[in-house]
């Protein structure tokens, strides 16, 4: 309905779901998100990020979505 | 986790930079 693969939002959503002020980690992703790989974790995350969906926060491994507070 | 002031003010940054390049999206496609 938005536009994004299953991949996408899946990926999306648990980023959005996560309180920190610093977000999420790919690492975290990754134990999160068991069935996809560390590659196309990032591949994904370039998207969103390139989309404005979400954006990097304390380094380039952590990130928040823009459309939550 | 407490964030410095510095790590703060370059996360608004990069959330204000993101919010530009999402409403750029959005106008694309609209």
């Amino acid at each position: 309905a938005n536009g994004l693969s299953a991949n996408q939002n899946q990926v999306l959503c648990l980023i959005k779901s996560c309180p920190e002020p610093q977000g999420i980690s790919i690492q975290e992703l990754k134990q999160k998100l068991s069935g996809m790989s560390i590659s196309v974790i990032r591949q994904v995350v370039d998207f969103l990020s390139n989309e404005g969906h979400i954006f990097s926060t304390i380094d380039e491994d952590h990130f928040r979505s823009t459309d939550n507070d | 986790s407490n964030l410095t002031a510095e790590q703060q003010r370059k996360i608004e940054e990069n959330r204000q930079r993101a919010l530009a390049r999402r409403a750029e999206r959005l106008a694309q496609t609209s």
